[in-house]
């Protein structure tokens, strides 16, 4: 895992952030809950933890769908490429490419869109970003860069685990596991038995 | 656009997917270093981009394959696990045209991927008598 440089984080003593949609996008419930689903990822296994707000202007993390250049001097480049951005601590924006053939839900691996990107398996990643992490070399990991169209991958690896607990500690709740089925952490010696 | 679930997606869409924005770096799958070829300029926008050449204006690039673009090519080999090579091979390519996230790997000069790690070639190896 990486951190951004400086390692930016939220301040110490940051129990709950906030996040907001932008009004503009009017996103129903479903895709809404695909980023609820991604915060809770990251809060099942650090302290912080993430509630939805509606005023926009106040919320420590502002999503939006954006197309081309939209302000930030990151502009979006069109289907596939960019698919999204954030923000590193405490700037909290986090911006995806409108252009994209988003999947809210369902198995995007038996999508018949070649371009088809799991939105939730970015979101995870850019979260990953609000945080304070940087992007990781290891391919499991949620914090590599890539992700090709038609994937899903919405839990954390142990990279990412170790990454964010150096930063903000362990969720005393924590056991080292992220899911009941696929995978067991030992967290004591570091060890994973699947 | 979004799609509840992907059985939402109609027939005709799918068979009528645009290009990727960046499926037209594949022309440049086997340059070599020291050559020019058209339009090499934006790719070498991408390693800029993504931090892999630093303190460069963008609109100063040249159709070149210089050497700061095979080292950002052999420094990007490095972070994602590739042959280092300097060259754009077939395997490098399609990392390059994959969809990414838009945050750069190499921030300010610097990180902590495998390119900003110790290089363990650079050690001094020692025996004990």
């Amino acid at each position: 895992y990486t951190f951004f440089p400086g390692q930016p984080r939220w301040p110490a003593g940051t129990e709950t952030l906030t996040y907001a949609f932008d009004p503009n996008e009017n996103l129903d419930d479903s895709t809404k809950q695909v980023f609820a689903n991604a915060f809770n990822q990251w809060s099942k296994v650090t302290t912080i933890t993430f509630n939805e707000t509606t005023s926009y202007n106040t919320a420590d993390i502002k999503i939006g769908f954006y197309s081309g250049d939209h302000g930030d001097g990151e502009a979006f480049d069109g289907v596939l490429g960019t698919l999204a951005h954030a923000f590193s601590p405490t700037d909290g924006r986090f911006h995806l490419d409108k252009a994209e053939d988003w999947v809210v839900n369902g198995d995007v691996t038996e999508s018949s869109l070649s371009n088809a990107v799991d939105l939730e398996s970015v979101a995870v990643h850019e979260i990953g970003h609000l945080l304070g992490l940087g992007h990781s070399s290891i391919e499991e990991a949620i914090m590599y860069p890539t992700i090709s169209s038609r994937t899903r991958k919405v839990e954390l690896e142990e990279d990412d685990i170790d990454g964010i607990q150096n930063l903000y500690g362990s969720n005393p709740n924590f056991n080292g596991t992220t899911t009941a089925t696929s995978r067991d952490r030992d967290s004591s010696f570091g060890v994973r038995h699947v | 656009r979004f799609f509840p679930d992907p059985s939402s997606i109609p027939t005709w869409m799918s068979n009528n997917a645009p290009p990727g924005a960046w499926d037209g770096y594949r022309n440049f799958t086997g340059c070599s270093p020291g050559k020019t070829y058209d339009g090499l300029s934006k790719l070498k926008n991408y390693f800029q981009h993504f931090g892999y050449i630093p303190n460069s204006p963008s609109s100063n690039f040249n159709d070149d394959f210089d050497e700061a673009l095979e080292s950002a090519i052999k420094t990007y080999q490095k972070n994602f696990n590739l042959n280092i090579t300097g060259e754009l091979d077939n395997t490098t390519m399609n990392y390059i045209i994959k969809p990414r996230c838009g945050v750069a790997d190499i921030i300010n000069g610097t990180t902590s991927m495998n390119s900003g790690k110790f290089n363990s070639s650079n050690e001094i190896h020692t025996v004990q008598h």
